[in-house]
């Protein structure tokens, strides 16, 4: 459903910028 | 079974709910946001108290008056540290945004005592040590991952929920029971 495919969106998106060091990790 | 606890707190009173199978796949249960996990929690099986230290495998703490998540548990979480602080952070940042987001560092202890509960009544100590097992957990809990293992994980993470959507025990059980009520 939508929200699903938003959710999943938001933290593919969250994980992408982990990935390219745009996430400070304590 | 993957024995797990859901605790709500509203109006400074809390619930304790029971599901079968869920400890496994809490972290995932987590993804969407409050609003819908406390929508799944409420149809639960009510439980008088907490699971203890050797049945329990997970819980999940929502307390609506202080929007604090508290929770433990997840195959891809229990013996990784690293990816604990990650996922949580992923949490905070995206659908938990205004929520504190924080692991129960001692399971069940942790839960317990957050919810002033006597510690006695979840420690059982006819736990059994697995001294094979317990090196392994070590050497994983040991392990250093980089950025990119990490972004790796949380990946199988999604992926593994997006590939198991229709593996919901809990959810699959809640509506053969409705059935069964209405068929009498």
């Amino acid at each position: 459903d939508r929200h699903r495919e938003q959710v999943i969106q938001q933290l593919s998106t969250w994980i992408a910028d982990l990935r390219e060091g745009k996430v400070s990790l304590p | 079974g993957h024995r797990t606890n859901y605790i709500l707190i509203e109006n400074k009173e809390h619930d304790i709910y029971y599901a079968h199978w869920d400890a496994n796949i809490i972290g995932r249960k987590l993804f969407y946001g409050p609003d819908s996990l406390v929508q799944y929690i409420r149809p639960l099986s009510v439980s008088e108290k907490l699971l203890d230290t050797v049945w329990g495998e997970g819980a999940a703490l929502v307390d609506m008056d202080q929007q604090k998540l508290l929770f433990w548990g997840d195959e891809f979480l229990w013996h990784t540290p690293a990816l604990v602080t990650c996922f949580v952070q992923m949490l905070r940042e995206t659908t938990w945004k205004g929520w504190q987001v924080e692991w129960a560092s001692e399971g069940q202890v942790t839960i317990a005592k957050y919810l002033g509960v006597d510690t006695q009544t979840v420690l059982n100590t006819e736990e059994e040590e697995d001294d094979d097992e317990g090196e392994e957990v070590e050497a994983k809990e040991a392990t250093t991952y980089t950025v990119a293992e990490l972004a790796n994980l949380l990946d199988q993470m999604l992926q593994n929920h997006l590939q198991n959507l229709d593996y919901d025990p809990t959810a699959t059980i809640r509506s053969f029971i409705k059935d069964h009520h209405k068929k009498g």
